[in-house]
């Protein structure tokens, strides 16, 4: 479902270039699982923003259900990004002025939910923050904002959930009920793809990816 | 050298009292190399805050060397922070419109150093960025932004080293060369504070401090 052609992509700074990305193909099924692992630095975060249609190569094709995505116009990204997609960034991106249960209403109030608020809480309650819904992030911990961002990246059920780095604040057992809670939706049909530098969340998923220097080995 | 007596740290959120310490005691002596693990929420970054003086508690005392820090003139508090205590935040804190370069100056020049962009480079360079110094953290991997975030703290030569999850957005080998400089800096008498989710970080310790629920167990 997701395809990737020779993807490339490159930064400038002054006159210096940057290959975030060198020639990238891989494929991931429908349903699949994957880890994708590697240095820092080697091109994970980049990889992902291209698979979430967050942003373009330089060239090469990415293709979701067999179309290119660069042919789609800005209206069918934004309904491709906000239906079909759950992104978890590596940073959570949270806005800083709406709560918890706000952020992770956002993405429903877009999608013209009337029960926004209800799906909010639920998600909100699956990662063990019903007693935060009204804190706004400068009034949670690290753990707490990255819990929040998983909330807000599942809460529209999406078909593809692209997770960077999704444990990274968690102590061990929140960071298992995070893996249990994706592996839960892989068993319904959700296709994964998870960027971790934790050896026992790679090791939890059939398929490893490795990047290193922009390029899968 | 670092001493808290029952320290309590209150947040209200409307009518909501959140005891973030409820009455936590401990002491750290100089040299010494302390994990400090617990619980998402559990009120690990709460504590390293007011040890590394960027809060005050609501009852209670922290001492360094002895001292209660709460009878400080704020320019003492400023001195200390700057030239005592090297600090590693959970969300890094740089500053987004310097390079990583100009970041990682910043306290040197804060302290009067006149060599402060050459003993930057160097420690960019420790941590892996010597080709990164002209970034800013918007072109920067979150692994190499907590790299960036590491060599602020290490560039002042501080007597303390508080690292509030230093390799939580690194790759293992990453991970282990922070660990290997942390344990270089123990060597020389440093002493180090490390909060950590990571077990084999933890391990690494030979004192671990467990938070929960604001306490310390
Ligand atoms: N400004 C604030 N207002 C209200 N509650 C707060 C505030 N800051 C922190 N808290 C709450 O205090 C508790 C302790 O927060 P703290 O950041 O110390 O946790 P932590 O142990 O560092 O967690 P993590 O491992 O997730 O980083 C959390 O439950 C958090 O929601
Ligand atoms: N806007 C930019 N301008 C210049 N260079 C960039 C920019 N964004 C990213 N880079 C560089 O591209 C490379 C890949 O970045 P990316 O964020 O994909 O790495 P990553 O594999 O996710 O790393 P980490 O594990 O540390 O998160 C890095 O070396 C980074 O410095
Ligand atoms: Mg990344
Ligand atoms: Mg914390």
């Amino acid at each position: 479902v997701i395809r990737g052609e020779n993807l490339v992509k490159i930064y400038w700074l002054g006159e210096n270039m940057i290959r975030a990305l060198d020639g990238v193909d891989f494929e991931i099924c429908a349903g699949e699982k994957v880890a994708i692992t590697g240095p820092s630095g080697s091109g994970k975060s980049t990889l992902m923003h291209i698979i979430g249609c967050l942003d373009l190569p330089d060239s090469g094709r990415l293709l979701l259900g067999g179309e290119d995505v660069s042919t789609y116009s800005e209206n069918r990204l934004a309904s491709v990004r906000n239906r079909r997609i759950g992104f978890v960034f590596q940073s959570f991106n949270l806005l800083p002025r709406l709560t918890a249960l706000e952020n992770v209403e956002l993405p429903l109030l877009y999608a013209g939910n009337h029960d926004a608020k209800d799906r909010a809480r639920q998600a909100l309650e699956t990662v063990g923050l019903g007693h935060r819904l009204h804190h706004e992030p400068a009034q949670l911990s690290g753990g707490q904002h990255q819990r929040v961002a998983i909330a807000r990246a599942l809460v529209t059920n999406p078909d593809i959930i692209l997770a960077d780095e999704p444990t990274g604040n968690l102590d061990s057992r929140a960071g298992e009920e995070v893996m249990a809670l994706f592996d839960t939706l892989n068993a319904h049909g959700r296709t994964i793809v998870i960027v971790t530098h934790e050896q026992l969340v790679a090791q939890h998923c059939p398929r490893q990816l490795h990047i290193h220097d922009g390029k899968i080995r």
